[in-house]
């Protein structure tokens, strides 16, 4: 569990920050296991040192995939990509990417061919379509992504890929936040559990505006 | 920027999931600001993997409850981000009731969880309700100044169109030293109604975003 003084010391403000008190003394729940999932994370050193910064989710063949997206006009190459993807189907599963320290927003051709190149390489670890495969990049805006450095630590994401790391996923996508974000909840069916347990990351340029 | 991912073992087939998503998007995520800036970047993904029980009948109880569920996931995860707005340390809930349609009661709300000089004030725990008059009048909703009701909590502050005879300041400026606060608008126009929410604005969020790039 992320204690408040953890996260806060790799928040990236020059000026140290008093921890928030709006900050859950309780620090990350313990959320349910979703089956069908896994996730690993890495340092692919980005922007931030000493932490982990990319975050890959699988989910089992015979998912579906649901989603919203910003309606920025200025929007992010991943975003793009996502939106161009949510409406296809396939048995095969998916895949969801993500790091964190770099939008790649604001980098025209060379920010698509960044995602592109992200989604084939974990569609070659995964044995997944490369439509399967789902990327967000959050950060500063308008710098090339250095995606080598993500496709480098490919390997040890997909060899590292287990059911219960869904706080350390939490944690490798935040920016400037202070804690990790999640919370579950479960639903009765006839008896049996359905189990929905969700992450975010997010504390500034907030206001979303999805569809 | 927000980003947000949620797994379920659910079987449900994509369409409707999507419906449920974008439903609870609207009244979640759609409905919080931090600073008033939308990212290039937001989004939410919700993958099913369909290994738990099939939902059946989307009218039913079950995916009933299923999208009660989900939305209450997406509801928290949305506070979440808010409670960790950078700089922050007041959580706030505009509410606005009785406006002429829920558009224009959105708009009341925004206009207020997005005023720089109402976020200053809560952060100062300055119960300054005039800024609130300020931005019902800017927000474009319908508005008329003489139905025009606010209060702090259950503390009723303005009520048709001026100061509330029971109304004392200093139990304005005991509530606003909470860190949890409501904020409530009374247009008396319509049955039009919003909520949104957001945080305080303080000088931790300079400390954060002048040198972000750099």
């Amino acid at each position: 569990m992320a204690k408040v003084s953890e996260a806060a010391s790799i928040a990236p403000a020059k000026t140290p920050m008093p921890i928030s008190p709006l900050a859950p003394v309780d620090g990350f729940p313990d959320l349910s296991i979703v089956p069908g999932v896994e996730f690993a994370t890495a340092s692919a050193g980005i922007k931030y040192k000493g932490r982990t910064d990319v975050m890959l989710a699988r989910v089992a063949p015979g998912s579906v995939l649901a989603g919203v997206f910003t309606r920025s006009a200025t929007r992010a190459a991943s975003v793009l990509d996502c939106q161009a993807k949510i409406t296809g189907t396939g048995a095969e599963g998916a895949a969801i990417l993500v790091n964190s320290g770099n939008a790649n927003a604001f980098t025209g051709a060379v920010g698509a061919a960044s995602v592109d190149a992200i989604c084939a390489a974990v569609a070659e670890r995964l044995s997944l379509p490369p439509t399967r495969v789902f990327t967000a990049s959050t950060g500063v805006i308008g710098q090339p992504l250095p995606h080598d450095r993500v496709i480098a630590a490919l390997d040890d994401l997909s060899e590292g890929l287990h059911p219960d790391g869904i706080a350390d996923a939490a944690r490798a996508i935040m920016t400037t936040d202070t804690y990790a974000k999640g919370t579950s909840a479960v639903v009765d069916v006839d008896g049996t559990p359905v189990t929905i347990a969700g992450i975010a990351k997010g504390s500034g340029m907030i206001a979303p505006d999805m569809a | 920027t927000m980003l947000v991912y949620i797994f379920t073992d659910a079987k449900i087939a994509r369409a409707p999931l999507q419906r449920m998503v974008a439903r609870a998007a609207d009244k979640t995520f759609n409905c919080i600001t931090v600073d008033s800036d939308t990212s290039t970047s937001d989004m939410v993904l919700v993958a099913a993997t369909g290994q738990g029980p099939a939902l059946g009948d989307l009218r039913g109880s079950h995916a009933r409850a299923f999208e009660r569920a989900l939305h209450g996931v997406m509801l928290d995860l949305a506070h979440q981000v808010v409670r960790d707005g950078e700089g922050a340390t007041k959580f706030v809930e505009v509410s606005v009731t009785g406006a002429k349609t829920n558009d224009d009661a959105r708009k009341v709300a925004l206009a207020i969880a997005n005023s720089p000089l109402i976020k200053t004030a809560i952060a100062g725990e300055d119960p300054n309700w005039g800024r609130v008059v300020m931005a019902v009048g800017k927000s474009g909703a319908a508005a008329d100044r003489d139905r025009l009701g606010i209060s702090f909590g259950d503390i009723q502050v303005a009520v048709n169109g001026l100061v509330s005879p029971d109304y004392a300041e200093e139990d304005g400026a005991a509530y606003m030293r909470g860190q949890e606060l409501k904020i409530g608008v009374q247009l008396g126009l319509g049955r039009g109604v919003a909520q949104v929410w957001t945080c305080d604005l303080t000088h931790g969020y300079i400390a954060i975003n002048a040198d972000y790039r750099s």
